[in-house]
Protein backbone atom coordinates (compact mmCIF):
# COMPACT_ATOMS: atom_id res chain seq x y z
CA UNK A 1 0.00 0.00 0.00
CA UNK A 2 2.49 2.85 1.19
CA UNK A 3 4.28 2.22 -1.94
CA UNK A 4 1.50 2.46 -4.73
CA UNK A 5 0.13 5.29 -2.83
CA UNK A 6 3.65 6.99 -3.53
CA UNK A 7 3.64 5.92 -7.05
CA UNK A 8 0.44 7.40 -7.52
CA UNK A 9 0.67 10.42 -6.04
CA UNK A 10 4.40 10.89 -7.90
CA UNK A 11 2.68 10.58 -10.65
CA UNK A 12 -0.06 12.90 -9.46
CA UNK A 13 2.51 15.40 -9.19
CA UNK A 14 4.24 15.00 -12.29
CA UNK A 15 0.45 15.33 -13.94
CA UNK A 16 -0.05 18.68 -12.09
CA UNK A 17 3.12 20.43 -12.84
CA UNK A 18 3.15 18.73 -16.73
CA UNK A 19 -0.46 20.41 -16.90
CA UNK A 20 0.63 23.74 -15.51
CA UNK A 21 3.96 24.21 -17.41
CA UNK A 22 1.90 23.72 -20.32
CA UNK A 23 -0.98 26.09 -19.32
CA UNK A 24 1.33 28.51 -18.35
CA UNK A 25 4.68 28.36 -19.83
CA UNK A 26 3.99 27.42 -23.08
CA UNK A 27 5.46 23.83 -22.76
CA UNK A 28 4.80 21.82 -25.86
CA UNK A 29 2.04 19.27 -25.16
CA UNK A 30 2.97 15.16 -25.47
CA UNK A 31 6.56 16.21 -26.11
CA UNK A 32 7.98 14.35 -23.45
CA UNK A 33 6.84 12.42 -20.53
CA UNK A 34 8.31 13.22 -16.69
CA UNK A 35 9.83 9.77 -16.77
CA UNK A 36 12.60 10.58 -19.59
CA UNK A 37 13.24 13.96 -17.31
CA UNK A 38 17.11 15.21 -17.84
CA UNK A 39 18.84 18.17 -17.46
CA UNK A 40 18.64 19.10 -21.36
CA UNK A 41 15.07 18.37 -21.75
CA UNK A 42 12.46 21.11 -22.41
CA UNK A 43 10.18 19.72 -19.51
CA UNK A 44 13.27 20.89 -16.95
CA UNK A 45 14.35 23.87 -18.83
CA UNK A 46 10.77 25.00 -18.19
CA UNK A 47 10.88 24.21 -14.72
CA UNK A 48 14.23 26.54 -14.31
CA UNK A 49 11.76 29.14 -16.57
CA UNK A 50 9.64 29.39 -14.06
CA UNK A 51 11.56 28.78 -11.23
CA UNK A 52 13.20 32.03 -12.08
CA UNK A 53 10.04 34.03 -13.43
CA UNK A 54 8.79 32.71 -10.33
CA UNK A 55 11.24 33.92 -8.25
CA UNK A 56 12.66 30.54 -6.88
CA UNK A 57 15.57 28.82 -6.48
CA UNK A 58 16.70 27.42 -9.87
CA UNK A 59 16.91 24.00 -9.40
CA UNK A 60 15.84 21.88 -12.64
CA UNK A 61 13.69 20.17 -9.99
CA UNK A 62 9.95 19.95 -8.43
CA UNK A 63 11.09 20.76 -5.30
CA UNK A 64 8.99 21.30 -2.47
CA UNK A 65 9.07 25.37 -2.87
CA UNK A 66 8.32 25.08 -6.27
CA UNK A 67 5.12 22.64 -5.73
CA UNK A 68 3.66 25.25 -2.89
CA UNK A 69 4.15 27.92 -5.42
CA UNK A 70 2.60 25.77 -8.14
CA UNK A 71 -0.45 25.15 -5.83
CA UNK A 72 -1.16 28.51 -5.27
CA UNK A 73 -4.21 30.34 -6.48
CA UNK A 74 -2.83 32.51 -10.09
CA UNK A 75 -4.06 34.16 -12.86
CA UNK A 76 -4.55 31.52 -15.87
CA UNK A 77 -4.59 34.26 -18.64
CA UNK A 78 -4.27 32.76 -21.88
CA UNK A 79 -0.54 32.51 -22.85
CA UNK A 80 0.73 33.62 -25.95
CA UNK A 81 0.54 30.65 -28.16
CA UNK A 82 -3.67 30.58 -27.71
CA UNK B 1 6.64 44.01 -16.67
CA UNK B 2 6.19 42.49 -19.90
CA UNK B 3 3.63 43.19 -22.36
CA UNK B 4 1.76 41.03 -25.02
CA UNK B 5 3.72 39.91 -28.27
CA UNK B 6 3.17 42.79 -30.38
CA UNK B 7 2.37 44.98 -27.31
CA UNK B 8 -1.31 45.06 -28.38
CA UNK B 9 -2.68 48.44 -26.81
CA UNK B 10 -6.17 50.09 -27.22
CA UNK B 11 -6.12 52.70 -29.84
CA UNK B 12 -7.96 55.52 -28.20
CA UNK B 13 -8.30 56.72 -24.41
CA UNK B 14 -12.37 56.43 -23.49
CA UNK B 15 -13.11 52.44 -23.14
CA UNK B 16 -16.16 51.07 -22.19
CA UNK B 17 -17.29 48.49 -20.23
CA UNK B 18 -19.76 46.01 -19.08
CA UNK B 19 -20.24 43.44 -16.14
CA UNK B 20 -22.79 40.88 -18.46
CA UNK B 21 -23.11 38.97 -15.13
CA UNK B 22 -22.60 38.72 -11.26
CA UNK B 23 -21.26 36.21 -9.09
CA UNK B 24 -23.62 34.67 -6.16
CA UNK B 25 -21.19 34.99 -3.78
CA UNK B 26 -21.51 38.75 -3.50
CA UNK B 27 -23.96 41.23 -3.87
CA UNK B 28 -24.55 43.54 -7.26
CA UNK B 29 -23.00 46.71 -5.60
CA UNK B 30 -20.22 44.92 -4.38
CA UNK B 31 -19.27 43.55 -7.53
CA UNK B 32 -19.60 46.81 -9.44
CA UNK B 33 -17.76 48.46 -6.80
CA UNK B 34 -14.63 46.03 -6.86
CA UNK B 35 -15.01 46.60 -10.43
CA UNK B 36 -14.92 50.25 -10.89
CA UNK B 37 -11.88 50.12 -7.88
CA UNK B 38 -9.91 47.82 -9.87
CA UNK B 39 -10.90 50.35 -13.08
CA UNK B 40 -9.69 53.26 -11.16
CA UNK B 41 -6.22 51.56 -10.17
CA UNK B 42 -5.46 51.79 -13.81
CA UNK B 43 -7.04 55.43 -14.36
CA UNK B 44 -5.32 57.03 -12.04
CA UNK B 45 -1.75 56.40 -13.93
CA UNK B 46 -3.21 56.45 -17.29
CA UNK B 47 -4.85 58.65 -19.43
CA UNK B 48 -7.29 55.94 -20.24
CA UNK B 49 -11.33 56.79 -19.16
CA UNK B 50 -13.68 53.75 -18.67
CA UNK B 51 -17.36 54.40 -18.89
CA UNK B 52 -20.09 51.84 -17.93
CA UNK B 53 -22.65 50.54 -20.43
CA UNK B 54 -25.62 47.96 -19.68
CA UNK B 55 -26.15 46.51 -22.90
CA UNK B 56 -24.44 45.68 -26.60
CA UNK B 57 -20.65 45.70 -27.07
CA UNK B 58 -18.43 47.12 -24.91
CA UNK B 59 -14.73 47.18 -25.00
CA UNK B 60 -14.25 45.34 -22.08
CA UNK B 61 -17.12 42.13 -21.21
CA UNK B 62 -16.57 41.61 -17.93
CA UNK B 63 -18.40 37.75 -17.10
CA UNK B 64 -18.41 35.14 -14.41
CA UNK B 65 -18.48 31.92 -15.69
CA UNK B 66 -17.37 28.11 -14.48
CA UNK B 67 -15.47 25.41 -16.51
CA UNK B 68 -15.96 25.56 -20.80
CA UNK B 69 -17.15 28.94 -21.02
CA UNK B 70 -16.77 29.35 -24.62
CA UNK B 71 -13.46 30.66 -25.49
CA UNK B 72 -11.59 27.67 -25.76
CA UNK B 73 -10.05 27.64 -22.43
CA UNK B 74 -12.06 26.76 -19.60
CA UNK B 75 -11.60 27.07 -16.15
CA UNK B 76 -10.37 24.12 -13.48
CA UNK B 77 -13.11 23.86 -10.72
CA UNK B 78 -12.18 26.01 -7.54
CA UNK B 79 -8.52 26.77 -6.64
CA UNK B 80 -5.64 27.12 -9.16
CA UNK B 81 -7.13 29.68 -11.90
CA UNK B 82 -8.89 31.55 -10.23
CA UNK B 83 -9.65 34.48 -13.85
CA UNK B 84 -7.92 35.23 -17.01
CA UNK B 85 -8.45 38.23 -19.42
CA UNK B 86 -7.39 39.16 -22.63
CA UNK B 87 -5.54 41.73 -24.65
CA UNK B 88 -6.92 44.70 -26.14
CA UNK B 89 -8.27 44.52 -28.66
CA UNK B 90 -12.22 43.50 -30.54
CA UNK B 91 -14.56 40.78 -29.63
CA UNK B 92 -13.19 38.44 -27.36
CA UNK B 93 -9.78 40.14 -26.80
CA UNK B 94 -9.89 42.47 -24.29
CA UNK B 95 -12.63 40.54 -22.08
CA UNK B 96 -12.31 39.72 -18.39
CA UNK B 97 -13.49 36.49 -17.08
CA UNK B 98 -13.73 35.18 -13.52
CA UNK B 99 -14.08 32.10 -12.45
CA UNK B 100 -17.19 31.76 -10.35
CA UNK B 101 -15.68 28.30 -8.96
CA UNK B 102 -14.20 30.57 -6.46
CA UNK B 103 -15.54 31.84 -3.40
CA UNK B 104 -15.40 35.69 -4.48
CA UNK B 105 -15.32 37.89 -1.53
CA UNK B 106 -14.70 41.88 -0.48
CA UNK B 107 -12.37 40.92 2.24
CA UNK B 108 -9.56 37.99 2.14
CA UNK B 109 -12.02 35.84 3.52
CA UNK B 110 -11.87 33.81 0.05
CA UNK B 111 -10.60 35.31 -3.06
CA UNK B 112 -11.10 38.93 -3.31
CA UNK B 113 -12.47 40.18 -6.14
CA UNK B 114 -10.94 43.64 -6.53
CA UNK B 115 -7.32 42.03 -6.44
CA UNK B 116 -8.28 39.53 -9.53
CA UNK B 117 -10.36 42.27 -11.39
CA UNK B 118 -7.36 44.75 -11.25
CA UNK B 119 -4.98 42.52 -12.28
CA UNK B 120 -6.98 41.05 -15.33
CA UNK B 121 -7.73 44.76 -15.90
CA UNK B 122 -4.19 45.27 -16.27
CA UNK B 123 -4.00 42.17 -18.82
CA UNK B 124 -7.20 43.82 -20.78
CA UNK B 125 -5.61 47.37 -20.94
CA UNK B 126 -2.21 45.02 -22.86
CA UNK B 127 0.34 44.27 -19.74
CA UNK B 128 1.09 40.62 -19.55
CA UNK B 129 2.66 38.94 -16.57
CA UNK B 130 5.66 40.48 -14.63
CA UNK B 131 8.52 38.88 -12.76
CA UNK B 132 8.41 41.56 -10.05
CA UNK B 133 6.73 39.71 -6.91
CA UNK B 134 5.77 43.16 -5.40
CA UNK B 135 3.25 43.57 -8.78
CA UNK B 136 -0.19 43.59 -9.13
CA UNK B 137 0.72 41.84 -12.68
CA UNK B 138 2.41 38.88 -10.78
CA UNK B 139 0.27 35.91 -11.93
CA UNK B 140 0.28 34.50 -8.14
CA UNK B 141 -2.90 35.40 -6.04
CA UNK B 142 -1.06 37.17 -3.02
CA UNK B 143 -3.01 38.75 -0.13
CA UNK B 144 -0.18 40.33 1.52
CA UNK B 145 -0.88 43.65 -0.16
CA UNK B 146 -2.56 46.71 1.79
CA UNK B 147 -5.65 46.29 0.16
CA UNK B 148 -7.49 49.37 1.74
CA UNK B 149 -4.63 51.71 0.44
CA UNK B 150 -3.42 49.76 -2.51
CA UNK B 151 -1.36 51.43 -4.72
CA UNK B 152 0.24 49.97 -7.89
CA UNK B 153 4.09 48.91 -7.88
CA UNK B 154 6.48 51.27 -10.19
CA UNK B 155 7.08 48.30 -12.19
CA UNK B 156 3.31 48.15 -13.08
CA UNK B 157 3.27 51.96 -13.33
CA UNK B 158 6.06 51.54 -15.40
CA UNK B 159 4.36 49.12 -17.61
CA UNK B 160 1.20 50.78 -18.14
CA UNK B 161 3.16 53.97 -18.94
CA UNK B 162 4.96 52.34 -21.45
CA UNK B 163 1.53 51.81 -23.57
CA UNK B 164 -0.63 54.89 -22.95
CA UNK B 165 1.85 57.45 -21.38
CA UNK B 166 1.32 59.45 -17.50
CA UNK B 167 -2.41 61.04 -16.92
CA UNK B 168 -3.15 64.24 -18.98
CA UNK B 169 -1.78 67.88 -17.74
CA UNK B 170 -4.12 69.79 -16.24
CA UNK B 171 -4.97 72.83 -18.01
CA UNK B 172 -4.12 74.89 -15.04
CA UNK B 173 -0.48 75.85 -14.07
CA UNK B 174 1.10 72.73 -12.44
CA UNK B 175 2.13 73.67 -9.53
CA UNK B 176 0.98 72.03 -6.26
CA UNK B 177 -0.67 74.61 -3.79
CA UNK B 178 0.26 72.86 -0.07
CA UNK B 179 2.21 69.51 1.08
CA UNK B 180 -1.23 67.39 1.09
CA UNK B 181 -0.12 65.37 -1.19
CA UNK B 182 3.28 65.16 -3.49
CA UNK B 183 4.03 67.02 -6.21
CA UNK B 184 2.52 65.28 -9.41
CA UNK B 185 2.58 66.65 -13.22
CA UNK B 186 -0.91 67.82 -13.02
CA UNK B 187 -2.15 68.30 -10.32
CA UNK B 188 -4.27 71.68 -10.31
CA UNK B 189 -2.87 74.90 -8.90
CA UNK B 190 -5.07 76.71 -5.86
CA UNK B 191 -4.36 80.44 -6.87
CA UNK B 192 -4.49 79.77 -10.73
CA UNK B 193 -6.66 82.82 -11.53
CA UNK B 194 -8.76 80.72 -14.10
CA UNK B 195 -9.33 78.13 -11.66
CA UNK B 196 -12.91 76.63 -12.30
CA UNK B 197 -14.55 73.07 -10.21
CA UNK B 198 -15.86 70.12 -11.11
CA UNK B 199 -18.22 70.16 -8.86
CA UNK B 200 -18.61 71.69 -4.63
CA UNK B 201 -20.27 70.41 -2.01
CA UNK B 202 -20.23 70.95 2.00
CA UNK B 203 -19.51 67.92 4.18
CA UNK B 204 -19.89 67.95 7.59
CA UNK B 205 -18.72 72.16 8.28
CA UNK B 206 -16.24 71.58 5.86
CA UNK B 207 -16.49 72.44 1.99
CA UNK B 208 -15.01 70.73 -1.00
CA UNK B 209 -14.32 71.70 -3.98
CA UNK B 210 -13.51 68.96 -6.75
CA UNK B 211 -11.78 68.98 -9.81
CA UNK B 212 -10.37 66.31 -11.71
CA UNK B 213 -8.41 63.68 -9.91
CA UNK B 214 -8.70 65.75 -6.84
CA UNK B 215 -10.29 68.42 -4.17
CA UNK B 216 -9.58 70.88 -1.81
CA UNK B 217 -11.09 70.71 1.77
CA UNK B 218 -11.80 74.10 3.31
CA UNK B 219 -12.07 74.34 6.57
CA UNK B 220 -13.98 77.71 7.85
CA UNK B 221 -11.49 78.19 10.90
CA UNK B 222 -8.07 77.16 8.64
CA UNK B 223 -6.75 79.89 6.39
CA UNK B 224 -5.13 76.89 3.58
CA UNK B 225 -6.92 74.42 2.22
CA UNK B 226 -6.08 71.33 2.31
CA UNK B 227 -5.04 68.92 -1.25
CA UNK B 228 -6.16 65.59 -1.70
CA UNK B 229 -6.35 62.79 -4.38
CA UNK B 230 -10.62 61.95 -4.42
CA UNK B 231 -9.37 58.17 -4.70
CA UNK B 232 -6.98 58.40 -0.98
CA UNK B 233 -10.26 59.28 0.68
CA UNK B 234 -13.01 57.12 -1.51
CA UNK B 235 -11.67 54.69 -3.65
CA UNK B 236 -14.38 53.51 -5.19
CA UNK B 237 -15.17 57.44 -6.41
CA UNK B 238 -14.63 58.21 -10.15
CA UNK B 239 -12.98 61.09 -11.20
CA UNK B 240 -14.02 64.58 -12.90
CA UNK B 241 -16.95 64.09 -11.58
CA UNK B 242 -20.12 66.58 -12.39
CA UNK B 243 -21.90 67.72 -9.15
CA UNK B 244 -22.35 67.18 -5.35
CA UNK B 245 -24.09 68.32 -2.77
CA UNK B 246 -24.39 67.28 1.13
CA UNK B 247 -28.10 66.10 2.74
CA UNK B 248 -27.02 67.42 6.37
CA UNK B 249 -29.91 65.78 7.91
CA UNK B 250 -29.09 62.44 6.56
CA UNK B 251 -24.96 63.05 7.33
CA UNK B 252 -24.34 62.01 3.33
CA UNK B 253 -22.75 64.03 0.23
CA UNK B 254 -24.34 62.66 -2.96
CA UNK B 255 -21.85 62.13 -5.63
CA UNK B 256 -22.98 62.70 -9.27
CA UNK B 257 -20.99 61.86 -12.50
CA UNK B 258 -23.05 60.78 -15.82
CA UNK B 259 -26.06 59.23 -15.16
CA UNK B 260 -25.01 57.49 -11.82
CA UNK B 261 -25.16 58.89 -8.57
CA UNK B 262 -22.65 58.02 -5.04
CA UNK B 263 -23.35 58.62 -1.80
CA UNK B 264 -20.54 59.26 0.64
CA UNK B 265 -20.59 59.16 4.77
CA UNK B 266 -17.52 60.82 5.89
CA UNK B 267 -14.62 58.92 4.37
CA UNK B 268 -17.45 55.20 3.87
CA UNK B 269 -18.69 55.02 -0.08
CA UNK B 270 -22.21 53.96 1.23
CA UNK B 271 -23.50 50.83 0.00
CA UNK B 272 -26.05 50.15 -2.84
CA UNK B 273 -24.26 52.89 -4.71
CA UNK B 274 -24.08 53.51 -7.80
CA UNK B 275 -27.63 53.87 -8.85
CA UNK B 276 -28.67 55.76 -11.57
CA UNK B 277 -30.12 59.63 -11.94
CA UNK B 278 -33.42 58.50 -13.80
CA UNK B 279 -34.40 57.04 -10.71
CA UNK B 280 -34.49 60.11 -9.31
CA UNK B 281 -37.14 61.40 -11.71
CA UNK B 282 -35.02 63.07 -14.66
CA UNK B 283 -35.87 62.15 -17.87
CA UNK B 284 -34.47 59.86 -20.19
CA UNK B 285 -32.60 62.61 -22.01
CA UNK B 286 -30.82 64.11 -19.70
CA UNK B 287 -27.37 62.62 -19.18
CA UNK B 288 -25.82 64.35 -16.82
CA UNK B 289 -26.17 66.83 -13.75
CA UNK B 290 -24.11 69.97 -13.66
CA UNK B 291 -24.38 71.47 -10.10
CA UNK B 292 -26.67 70.69 -7.27
CA UNK B 293 -27.50 71.73 -3.60
CA UNK B 294 -29.87 70.95 -1.11
CA UNK B 295 -31.92 73.50 1.15
CA UNK B 296 -31.86 71.89 4.33
CA UNK B 297 -34.65 74.13 5.51
CA UNK B 298 -37.31 73.09 2.87
CA UNK B 299 -35.43 69.83 2.52
CA UNK B 300 -35.45 69.90 -1.45
CA UNK B 301 -32.56 69.44 -3.37
CA UNK B 302 -32.23 71.19 -6.66
CA UNK B 303 -30.72 69.78 -9.77
CA UNK B 304 -29.09 71.85 -12.79
CA UNK B 305 -28.69 70.90 -16.26
CA UNK B 306 -27.36 72.80 -18.79
CA UNK B 307 -30.46 75.60 -18.67
CA UNK B 308 -32.57 74.28 -16.39
CA UNK B 309 -33.15 73.43 -12.99
CA UNK B 310 -35.23 70.51 -11.12
CA UNK B 311 -36.58 70.77 -7.40
CA UNK B 312 -36.31 67.84 -5.74
CA UNK B 313 -38.29 66.63 -2.30
CA UNK B 314 -36.00 64.69 0.09
CA UNK B 315 -38.90 63.79 2.22
CA UNK B 316 -41.10 62.34 -0.45
CA UNK B 317 -37.97 61.29 -2.23
CA UNK B 318 -39.52 62.72 -5.93
CA UNK B 319 -39.37 65.32 -8.20
CA UNK B 320 -41.67 67.55 -7.54
CA UNK B 321 -44.08 68.38 -10.58
CA UNK B 322 -43.66 71.71 -12.43
CA UNK B 323 -40.19 71.37 -13.06
CA UNK B 324 -37.90 71.79 -15.27
CA UNK B 325 -37.46 75.46 -15.24
CA UNK B 326 -34.84 77.51 -16.35
CA UNK B 327 -32.56 78.76 -14.35
CA UNK B 328 -32.63 82.49 -15.42
CA UNK B 329 -36.34 82.60 -13.80
CA UNK B 330 -35.94 81.99 -10.84
CA UNK B 331 -32.11 82.68 -9.75
CA UNK B 332 -31.68 86.02 -11.56
CA UNK B 333 -28.54 86.85 -12.18
CA UNK B 334 -27.28 83.21 -12.66
CA UNK B 335 -26.70 81.21 -15.31
CA UNK B 336 -27.63 80.02 -18.17
CA UNK B 337 -25.10 77.53 -16.60
CA UNK B 338 -23.94 76.41 -13.94
CA UNK B 339 -20.86 74.32 -13.12
CA UNK B 340 -20.71 73.82 -9.34
CA UNK B 341 -22.78 75.10 -6.25
CA UNK B 342 -23.02 75.27 -2.46
CA UNK B 343 -24.33 76.56 0.18
CA UNK B 344 -22.65 78.91 3.29
CA UNK B 345 -23.63 81.35 5.86
CA UNK B 346 -27.45 81.34 3.75
CA UNK B 347 -25.70 82.38 0.58
CA UNK B 348 -25.77 79.89 -2.49
CA UNK B 349 -22.81 79.98 -3.97
CA UNK B 350 -23.20 78.97 -8.08
CA UNK B 351 -18.94 78.74 -9.78
CA UNK B 352 -19.14 78.99 -13.42
CA UNK B 353 -15.62 78.82 -15.27
CA UNK B 354 -13.47 80.87 -12.97
CA UNK B 355 -16.13 83.25 -12.26
CA UNK B 356 -18.27 82.64 -8.60
CA UNK B 357 -21.69 84.77 -7.44
CA UNK B 358 -22.84 84.83 -4.23
CA UNK B 359 -26.54 84.84 -4.09
CA UNK B 360 -29.03 85.12 -1.63
CA UNK B 361 -32.03 82.90 -2.01
CA UNK B 362 -34.78 85.12 0.06
CA UNK B 363 -34.13 88.16 -1.90
CA UNK B 364 -33.48 86.15 -4.76
CA UNK B 365 -30.64 88.34 -6.45
CA UNK B 366 -26.73 88.07 -6.76
CA UNK B 367 -25.07 89.96 -3.95
CA UNK B 368 -21.46 89.68 -4.48
CA UNK B 369 -19.30 88.34 -7.65
CA UNK B 370 -15.79 86.29 -6.76
CA UNK B 371 -13.52 84.66 -8.01
CA UNK B 372 -13.92 81.42 -8.17
CA UNK B 373 -11.02 80.09 -6.09
CA UNK B 374 -12.12 83.06 -3.31
CA UNK B 375 -11.77 80.44 -0.83
CA UNK B 376 -8.37 79.88 -0.94
CA UNK B 377 -6.83 82.86 0.93
CA UNK B 378 -4.92 83.36 -2.53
Amino acid sequence: YPLARGVRNRDSTMDFAQNYLENYYNLAKDVEKFFRRKDSSPVVKKIKEMQSFLGLKVTGQLDSDTMEMMHKPRCGVPDVGH
Amino acid sequence: FSTFPASPKWRKTHLTYRIVNYTLDLSENAVDSAIERALRVWEEVTPLTFTRIYEGEADIMITFSVREHGDFIPFDGPGQVLAHAFAPGQGILGDAHFDDDEQWTEDTAGINLFLVAAHELGHSLGLYHSDNPEALMYPIYDTSKDLPRFRLSQDDVKGIQSLYGPPPASPADPVVPTESVPPVPGTPATCNPDLSFDAISTLRGEILFFKDRYFWRKHMNVLEPEFHSISTFWPSLPFNIDAAYEVTSKDTVFIFKGKQFWAIRGNEAQAGYPKRIHTLGFPPTISKIDAAISDKEEKKTYFFAENKYWRFDERKWSMDPGFPKLITEDFPGIGPKVDAVFEAFGFFYFSSGSSQMEFDPNAKRVTRILKSNSWFNC
